[in-house]
């Protein structure tokens, strides 16, 4: 079972922390902080990481790619575009394997799902995750995170949801859509099904360190006027982000990228 | 007793909470912030508010010096020049009243001192942090703050500062430097003036709310996880800052304004 998640936004809002809280991983143990002097010129790169992971007894080999200086410069103009080039790429690769002679085994590595970062800062969404998002809304399935939400309290994250969803609509970005549930579900899957809409975008707080927490040892952050809970769902929505991603949409979020997407991509291709 | 204060840094930082906490103010009761079409085009502006407040008996004119817009574009080159542009403006200014016939009532309109907010989500200074504080560190006193800092955990904070301290060195930033207290002092009080200086950047967090710990109501910000004091010590340096502020080293700040910075501006005047 292979899965492509791709992650994007400024770097500093936790991505590979929430990675490796997702997946339980050490993915990016080795990772290199780059001094400022480097920071300063460092143009955006595209990493990837793979790993098999075990999830219900189901072998999953998971990609993760990731967006290094993304955001950091003084001028970020067109710094979605590497990330835009990198989805072509897999959708060009995928097109010419399926049109040749051997397509038994054609090596899927398409991107199912990218996380798009926003930060908690923002008054709601910034000029660039604008561009971003609309310079890759039609390639690839985007799931909107309000990152490192432990910033936020909750009422600050009340309003600052439907503020975000309401700039998304306005400016025409399209997200990943939940498929709807069909009207002879029972109300508790409904009302499930809502609430995963209205959670978007999932305020997500990760952790690198493990604590103890009322004798138990949790993932969490130790502050000194108490400690957070990563997968507390009173303290963020980590646990619903995991579900969603791995338990109940990673069919559908491979579906759409598939039957949506990859065929928009081949349709421009065919056309031109 | 007049004191200009400028606060600068990237918006969504907290910087007109930390105004209104630090001098217990509601001086932007009426903020009103842009939607994301009007943040898309927004350049960045000087603001100027001037509120009467006092301090242990004194009356103080307070006059805060505000930069919306700064680094809220994609492109950021060259935002910091608004600001140092509305720095060399004072400096003008005062040049030409001393120079007249009628010098008995200068309006002292020179930038005393300015917050520079760094975010707490860099891996330390970010460019846009570094070009800002060396294009204006020749004309102003530079205080760095740690913003948000209720963001980072204290082990994440005892690695942050030094960190940007050193890169403040390595990039030849000057940021203003708390005058050396006499070798014939006392130890407590050169204790607290080495404590001074390594608490730079000063790690704050601000609230607009109070809320009841203890029994008591403070200003603070209430999390599920806990409740955040803004004047408690032991959660961040907003004591220590307002301290130096507005006690014990506003009269140097205006000194070191007087006899360096508007000094070097006068002498580029009049070679020129
Ligand atoms: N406050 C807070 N800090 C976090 C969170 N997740 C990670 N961090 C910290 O933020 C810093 C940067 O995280 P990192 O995952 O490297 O960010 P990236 O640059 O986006 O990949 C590290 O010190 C993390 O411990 C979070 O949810 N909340
Ligand atoms: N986590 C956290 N949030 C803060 C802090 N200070 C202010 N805020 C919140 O951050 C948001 C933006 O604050 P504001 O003062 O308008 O930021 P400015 O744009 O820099 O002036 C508001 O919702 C504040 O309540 C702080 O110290 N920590």
């Amino acid at each position: 079972f292979d899965f492509t998640l791709l992650v994007a936004g400024e770097s500093g809002l936790g991505k590979s922390t929430l990675v490796n809280s997702l997946f339980l991983t050490d993915l990016y143990n080795d990772k290199k902080f780059l001094n400022s002097e480097e920071r300063i010129t460092q143009t955006v790169e595209i990493t990837k990481h793979t790993v098999e992971i075990e999830e219900k007894g189901v072998r999953l080999r998971l990609t993760i790619v990731d967006t290094p200086g993304f955001g950091d410069a003084v001028n970020n103009k067109e710094c979605w575009r590497p990330v835009a080039d990198y989805v072509d790429q897999q959708f060009e690769q995928y097109f010419r394997d399926e049109s040749g002679l051997n397509r038994r085994n054609i090596l899927d590595n398409r991107v199912h799902c990218c996380l798009y970062f926003i930060s908690p800062f923002g008054h709601g969404l910034r000029p660039m995750d604008v561009e971003f998002m609309r310079a890759v809304h039609d390639k690839v399935n985007i799931v909107p995170i309000l990152a490192k939400a432990d910033t936020l309290t909750p009422a600050e994250v009340r309003k600052m949801k439907p503020k975000i969803r309401q700039e998304i609509e306005s400016f025409g970005i399209k997200i990943y859509q939940f498929p709807d549930c069909d009207s002879d579900e029972d109300e508790e899957f409904k009302q499930q099904d809502k609430e995963l809409k209205e959670s978007i975008p999932f305020a997500v707080i990760g952790s690198n360190t493990v604590v103890e927490a009322k004798g138990r040892r949790i993932r969490g952050r130790l502050y000194p006027w108490g400690i957070v809970e990563v997968e507390n769902p009173a303290h963020c929505d980590f646990v619903k982000l995991r579900n969603m991603l791995i338990r109940t949409h990673m069919q559908d979020l491979k579906d759409v990228t598939r039957d949506t997407h990859y065929e928009n991509y081949r349709a421009q291709c065919i056309q031109s």
